[in-house]
């Protein structure tokens, strides 16, 4: 609480009360969907930090009693940084000046993000009792009809990182797409390639075959 | 061009140079960069062999090799290379992302705990001939038996105030300082962190300046045992070394004073923050955020390229084969992680502009946001790195029996990043911290 008051922007929403729960999920509104993290997040930290206090009322002193809760805390920890993450990947889009075309492919991509963590970690989600069996379902579909909507624009946004082919330093990755012949031409440069025959035939394979 | 892959680029519904200035810092910073990969790529004393097929010692001399050379035209850069950050994008052309043994820990941590712990003093002393490459540093924290939990290394530094001297000793085989980059083979001073006792009481852990080679020969300096800790899962390039310390005397001035002090007669001067021995590391997990972010792009890059160009089964019989990037099960291996990847874009702007803006602050003496900084980078850089390192090994899988092939990158991508969910704090701990911050509040 301390925290809290002082201003520590990434933790504030642990202090506010979990907003009442809507009987219908508009999957198609990222600020909602960033309202399920952050609420997945309050509840998997105010769990641990019940579980600390029950274990010290049982007993424990504070440091056995967050060994015993790490666990829970590991979980908790793991769902604030996402829930960081899909925020500021939202806030972002929002803040920044962008052509409507570009902003467009970036809030798919921002959905796509946010709704294959709610569907990966559906059982947190459905733990906090924020989504229903119904819910996780309709995520899993909706992760699957983004896909064809990336799919137009997914090779030129990884071009446009522009990560030079002698950066990348791969032969499947190569930014003009010839990599057939490429494979052959690095294959070739094996050792054992240097000659037809290689020295452990004289050693190994003709004294076995001649035996 | 394949006209698959030509095809793809030929669909897009947004405007590629855009999003591209977005990517890489703007169209000034852009440019610039694009100058910089066509000095690097033009140069021919660069071009090398393969390094997917040399021994570990080639590789390593053959990096050695471009390490030195990179230093040596350095000057020769001019206005193109104003700034650290142009500098280390100029590094990153030459050496690949594979280990330049005289920058990575040199500029990534030696410096920056020069410049973050050392007084002025001590920075005339040791920064400007670390920055002209005049010795040959790195950062000796973690131990044999001691990683992420500082506060257990054994090393010890006791003050001597007959001499004004600190003794600095290794008690014990598991307090061998073991895992820093270049340590073993090439540098000639190390940042050693250490326990600090001054009349019997310990003060924990602080830093000191240690000779550790000669500066004639090369020989390890007397009371020192130095060497390489032996063939890795990746980062073969890199002398990772182990520092055995036996008894060895260094002036008082060698502990850096900066935060917390050791007077002549053995005073001890507590910093006004405990955690602030602690800033390089932090520093450094800021950083790993982004290397995350773009090591999982290259991943998409190659994964993605790829399914473009390959093209697999026949979804009727009689149809030609589709390009595999049009099934729906390799779009939902891949896109996912392509998302993931603008998403860590973006975290990790977050991440080093705070990283700035708390630093700036500590410096005025205003230390309000460092906890909140701990907890984030922590978080963050255990969050980023562990996504990161499944992310890699999907974009490999998705690559079919060619991912396997140290043709792909992925292989060596892997092996290269992976080191990052363990060193700079291990992940398991470092969530652990976040939700330590996490509980409290």
């Amino acid at each position: 609480a301390r925290e809290g008051s002082n201003g520590a922007k990434s933790v504030a929403y642990i202090h506010q009360d979990a907003p009442q729960m809507r009987q219908y999920v508009d999957f198609n509104d990222l600020d909602t969907i960033c309202k399920l993290y952050e609420q997945r997040a309050r509840g998997l930290v105010k769990f641990a930090a019940n579980k600390v206090e029950e274990e010290v009322r049982n007993g424990e002193d504070l440091v056995g009693a967050l060994n015993k809760v790490s666990v829970h805390s590991v979980r908790a920890a793991n769902a604030h940084c996402h829930y960081f993450v899909v925020k500021n990947f939202v806030d972002e889009i929002k803040t920044l000046e962008l052509s409507p075309g570009l902003r467009s492919v970036l809030m798919d991509l921002a959905r796509l993000y946010a709704l294959d963590g709610l569907s990966k970690n559906s059982g947190e989600f459905m733990e906090e009792g924020l989504l229903s069996g119904k819910d996780v379902k309709q995520c899993h579909q909706l992760v699957v009809e983004l896909l064809p909507k990336i799919r137009p624009n997914a090779v030129s946004l990884v071009d446009s990182y522009e990560f030079s082919d002698k950066i990348l330093m791969s032969v499947l990755g190569r930014y003009d797409g010839n990599v057939y012949p490429n494979l052959l031409e690095w294959a070739m440069k094996s050792e054992l390639n240097k000659t037809d025959v290689i020295p452990a035939y004289e050693k190994h394979i003709r004294p076995l075959l001649k035996r | 061009i394949n006209p698959d892959i030509q095809k793809e680029r030929d669909t897009r519904t947004f405007d590629y140079e855009e999003l591209a200035m977005l990517l890489n810092g703007g169209k000034e910073e852009r440019e610039k960069r694009k100058k910089i990969v066509s000095i690097v790529e033009s140069d021919r004393d660069y071009d090398g062999p393969d390094p997917s097929f040399m021994s570990r010692m080639d590789r390593f001399e053959e990096w050695m090799r471009k390490s030195s050379l990179l230093v040596k035209k350095k000057e020769k850069l001019g206005e193109l290379v104003q700034d650290h950050k142009d500098f280390m994008f100029y590094n990153l052309n030459v050496t690949k992302k594979r280990p330049n043994v005289f920058f990575d820990l040199h500029y990534g941590m030696f410096v920056p705990t020069l410049m973050g712990q050392a007084t002025d003093e001590q920075r005339a002393k040791w920064l400007i001939p670390a920055i002209n490459h005049e010795i040959l540093g790195t950062y000796a924290q973690t131990e044999m038996g001691h990683g992420t939990f500082l506060r257990g290394l054994e090393t010890t530094a006791h003050y001597d105030p007959e001499t004004e001297e600190f003794e600095i000793h290794s008690p014990t085989i598991s307090s061998i300082k073991w895992w820093p980059g270049t340590l073993g083979k090439t540098c000639n001073h190390a940042i050693v962190m250490a326990q600090l006792y001054t009349r019997g009481v310990c003060h924990g852990i602080h830093a000191f300046m240690v000779q550790i080679r000669n500066m004639e020969d090369h020989t390890s300096m007397p009371g020192i045992t130095l060497g390489d800790i032996g063939p890795k899962f990746g980062y073969n390039e890199n002398d990772n070394g182990f520092l055995k310390l036996d008894h060895v005397r260094v002036p008082r001035d060698n502990m850096l004073m900066k935060h917390s002090q050791v007077l002549e007669d053995g005073t001890y001067v507590a910093a006004p923050r405990k955690n602030l021995t602690y800033g390089t590391m932090t520093m450094v997990r800021s950083f790993i955020v982004r290397d995350a972010a773009y090591a999982l792009a290259r991943a998409c890059t190659i994964a993605i390229r790829y399914s473009a160009v390959r093209r697999q089964s026949e979804l009727r019989p009689g149809e030609p084969e589709p390009q595999i990037l049009s099934y729906p099960t390799q779009q939902h291996k891949l896109f996912p992680l392509l998302a993931t990847s603008y998403a860590f874009f973006f975290a990790q702007l977050h991440m080093v502009e705070m990283y700035g803006s708390v630093n700036e602050a500590v410096g005025k003496g205003d230390y309000s946001n460092m906890q909140e900084l701990h907890s984030v980078s922590s978080g963050l850089k255990a969050f980023t790195t562990w996504t990161t390192n499944s992310g890699i090994e999907v974009c490999r899988m998705s690559c079919g029996g060619h991912g396997y092939s140290l043709a792909s990158g992925l292989p060596e991508l892997y092996t290269y990043f992976t080191p990052n969910c363990t060193y700079e704090g291990e992940n398991t701990v470092l969530m652990l911290q976040n939700a330590r911050y996490l509980i409290k509040c």
